[in-house]
């Protein structure tokens, strides 16, 4: 998903700047994305001018390429390490040449920002491409674009082409700006087998916002969504001795959970934060299934406990729970460590003791708003804790609210533990983040579950064991084949269900299945090796947060030597562009902002300088 | 459908149909000692079906019951469903998956449903499909029982009944103008049956060509070779 916008920097410019064409261009193969955002603008001012060219994209996608063409001349990007992209950086800003670009985070979306100072009757197009695999999520993937001209701009097009091999079940395109019939009848949608098609070209009567009006209504949300045909469970693709497996059976019963939400309650969460997760648990109970099991742990400086053990969700327990929940109040100091530990020894004693379904799964939910403050405080030692007490058998969940909190270590915490982080925002809307992410781990399908492909056939493997699977998502697996030739291979899944265990297997007749997708033209080319390379780099730097010295070393050396292979603008690499006769000569531009605060200083920086001749321009696209 | 009996001690088999409508379930087998029932739905072809003589019969359901496990399968030309108690785990025909808890265990492929319980009782339910677009001809199922002396004697049904020995003798041959089918008397429980020497097909270790069985065919709908007559055997639903 990405947004766009294009802007002079300065207000009186507008009119000045002319953005006479806007086009994105998505291509989707298989769930992987590459999107190509291509902006034209020229000066018709009688001096040269500024022009800003602002996209937003995905957290989750990585920058392939940004190219500038002034005047006719392009100028290509290139990726390159960090820190030497940062030197070259530095050294033109040392000389006073820097025009700059910023990313800065938001909830889904980073953004992309780069000026460029025009020479008068100049035309300048600016071609951003980044590429993201599209995750399942509540049964359904999608991609989320921003929509923002600031001006009306005469070719205006968003073109959507999707080849999904399983065929396509549904396809849906929503924009949060079209409230009338005549902007809608800009947008067609459609879906026939294995391609969809969305297309949304408004001409400049109906992108103005009344007949007379010279600003836009193009403002908001513009999401695509859709789903594929599952008549099996599993789904294989090989191109060029790559494969990618997708994973996502449907008709299985809900393996009962047992689960314990960690809740902070320290004064900082007083207010709307606390009224908020008060609502959302309320909620939450209304979803819970009679035959799991909860229990409450309250933390501040103490840790108080609903109940001494987990008791299940009869209606008697859940009318209780809801009484529990709203005279939940905000007090004291933020313990963590100790909150988590009676969670997570309450659940390990529940499956000790027999007291829970022998065939059920375990999950820990925490919501904190701040860092841990009293007791154990120190993070490193509150994960040495964790990763002890919980030792692999659940996954645990962190969910970070608001902005003053480490979430780097929430994140580092969750990962070793086989979970995941997620922010709340702090919005009127709290609430429903709060019961949404819920919502996503509330049905385990599947647990322990193991994709297992023949020895010495595979390559390069990226991650194939999963602690659950959820309903409405899907495992994806890519890697690499020993051998391009071999015939068939045979893939398995399996997995801890409901009552039974099982396995399910994927035969794959690999001449067959590269016949069938070379057929199709609406495949961009390796697509698999990208999507495989994408997996890696992400997963890599996902154990990286975790890793310490030679291994931290060894995973990051991996994951740059990818980044820069395959062109990606990750944490670990920058893009410059760089005029090609006078390599001394550049420019840098984007970042990749992180959560953490380190992170975020580097994101934070803006470099924006005088005018520099067209002629010697030069940028640095960062990722961080 | 056809019913084909490996009959016990004897390298000979009989055959039979039941002609019934399409939609009547049959019993075909109510074991209870080990408390396991399976009935079979009827399906006929979409061609002519007021003329049936002419419209051909088969099984389109099967439902499998273990009872002390609380266990019901539900096989069809399109899925198979485990009601595991309240739980319900739905597969297709294009699903390679096994299913396994420590009683039993199901094995679905592109071609066959095996159901295992504890050691050694064994069905096998075979997807036959014909061409999609076949104006007449569904996809239909074959049943078939692996290892029946696993299954107790007190069994009954249309299969069940068979899983005790069953004494039988044929004579009269009379080859008839069809060399290929010779007709004959059996007695067989009492009664002396007009047979005809005929070939079914078992698909149990070829699922596409099948493998010939000579049987003895038993007209009127098994009658005499069954207890008591078909109709006994119907029942109002799959479960």
């Amino acid at each position: 998903s990405r947004g766009m916008e294009e802007a002079t920097r300065l207000p009186t410019q507008a009119d000045d700047i002319e953005v006479y064409s806007t086009k994105v261009s998505c291509k989707v193969t298989s769930r992987f994305a590459h999107n190509v955002v291509t902006t034209r603008a020229v000066n018709r001012a009688d001096a040269a001018k500024e022009v800003s060219f602002d996209v937003e994209l995905p957290k989750t996608a990585f920058i392939t390429n940004f190219t500038l063409t002034i005047d006719g001349v392009t100028y290509p990007g290139n990726v390159k390490e960090k820190e030497v992209a940062k030197k070259q950086y530095e050294k033109a800003v040392s000389q006073g040449k820097t025009a700059g670009l910023v990313k800065a985070s938001g909830r889904k979306l980073e953004k992309f920002t780069v000026s460029v100072n025009v020479a008068a009757g100049s035309k300048v197009t600016f071609e951003l491409t980044y590429e993201e695999l599209l995750k399942r999520n509540k049964g359904k993937y999608e991609m989320y674009l921003k929509v923002q001209p600031k001006q009306l701009v005469k070719d205006f097009e968003i073109e959507v082409d999707i080849f999904e091999p399983q065929g396509i079940s549904m396809l849906d395109a929503q924009a949060s700006f079209i409230t009338n019939d005549l902007l809608g009848s800009a947008l067609s949608k459609s879906f026939s087998g294995k391609k969809g098609h969305v297309s949304f070209k408004p001409s400049l009567d109906q992108q103005r916002s009344c007949p007379t009006c010279g600003d836009t209504l193009l403002n908001g949300d513009f999401i695509i969504t859709y789903d594929v045909n599952r008549e099996s469970p599993a789904n294989v693709q090989i191109v060029n001795g790559y494969f990618v497996h997708f994973f996502a059976p449907q008709g299985l019963p809900v393996v009962p959970k047992n689960v314990v939400f960690v809740i902070d309650i320290s004064g900082s969460m007083y207010g709307r934060k606390i009224e908020q997760t008060r609502d959302a648990l309320l909620k939450i109970l209304e979803d819970i299934k009679e035959e799991d099991y909860l229990n409450f742990i309250l933390f501040d400086s103490d840790v108080t406990t609903w109940k001494d053990t987990l008791v299940q969700a009869t209606p008697e327990n859940i009318q209780e729970a809801r009484e529990f929940v709203k005279n939940i109040r905000d007090r004291g100091m933020t313990n963590i460590n100790d909150g988590l530990l009676t969670g997570i020894s309450m659940l390990n004693k529940a499956r000790e003791e027999h007291t829970v379904p022998e065939r059920s799964t375990s999950i820990v939910i925490m919501l904190t708003d701040g860092d841990a403050n009293v007791g154990e405080s120190r993070p490193a030692k509150i994960q040495e804790n964790v990763l002890s007490a919980i030792g692999g058998r659940f996954p645990l969940y962190n969910l970070g609210f608001g902005n003053n909190l480490n979430y780097n270590f929430l994140e580092s915490l969750a990962l070793e533990n086989d979970g995941f982080a997620r922010r709340i925002y702090e919005d009127s809307d709290a609430n429903l983040q709060l019961q949404g992410f819920y919502e996503e781990v509330a049905n385990p399908l599947l647990t322990s579950v193991e994709v297992e492909y023949p020895e010495n056939a595979i390559l390069d493997l990226t991650r194939n064991t999963y602690q659950h699977f959820y309903d409405g998502s899907e495992i994806v697996v890519a890697g690499r084949l020993v051998d391009e030739d071999m015939n068939n291979f045979k893939a398995d899944v399996k997995g801890h269900g409901a009552l039974t265990d099982l396995t399910f297997t994927e035969e794959v007749d690999l001449k067959e299945m590269e016949k069938a997708l070379q057929e199709q033209d609406y495949i961009f080319g390796s697509y698999i090796e990208r999507l495989w390379a994408y997996l890696t780099i992400e997963q890599l730097l996902d154990k990286r947060k975790n890793a310490h010295g030679s291994e931290k070393e060894n995973l990051t050396a991996q994951a740059l030597d990818l980044s820069l292979k395959y062109h990606f603008v990750t944490p670990l690499t920058s893009m410059v562009v760089t005029k090609p006769e006078d390599s001394d000569n550049q420019m840098a531009i984007a970042d990749k902002p992180g959560e953490g605060p380190e992170e975020s200083v580097t994101a934070a920086i803006a470099y924006q300088t005088s005018y520099q001749p067209p002629s010697s321009p030069y940028y640095y696209v960062d990722g961080d | 459908p056809h019913f084909i009996i490996q009959v016990r001690g004897k390298k000979d088999a009989i055959c039979f149909n039941i002609d019934e409508e399409p939609g009547t379930v049959l019993r075909l087998i109510q074991d209870p000692i080990t408390g396991l029932t399976v009935n079979g739905q009827i399906i006929g072809d979409q061609g002519n079906s007021s003329n049936s003589k002419n419209r051909k019969t088969y099984l389109g359901k099967v439902g499998i019951v273990n009872s002390p496990m609380d266990l019901r399968i539900e096989v069809t030309t399109e899925k198979i469903t485990l009601h595991n108690g309240a739980a319900q785990s739905t597969f297709s025909w294009l699903d390679t998956v096994t299913v396994t808890s420590e009683r039993f265990s199901v094995k679905i492929n592109r071609e066959a449903t095996v159901v295992s319980f504890g050691k050694g009782i064994t069905f096998k339910v075979i997807l036959h499909q014909v061409w999609k677009k076949h104006h007449i001809h569904l996809h239909f199922l074959g049943f078939y029982v692996l290892d029946s002396d696993k299954m107790s004697t007190k069994s009954h049904g249309l299969l069940g009944q068979f899983f005790r020995p069953l004494a039988f003798q044929v004579s009269d041959l009379n080859p008839g103008n069809d060399p290929s089918k010779i007709h004959a008397t059996m007695l067989v429980k009492k009664h002396r049956l007009a047979v005809t020497r005929g070939y079914q097909k078992d698909y149990r270790k070829d699922v596409h060509n099948g493998t010939q069985v000579g049987c003895w065919f038993v007209h009127n709908n098994g009658q005499g070779v069954i207890d008591g007559v078909h109709s006994d055997y119907i029942v109002s639903d799959l479960f």
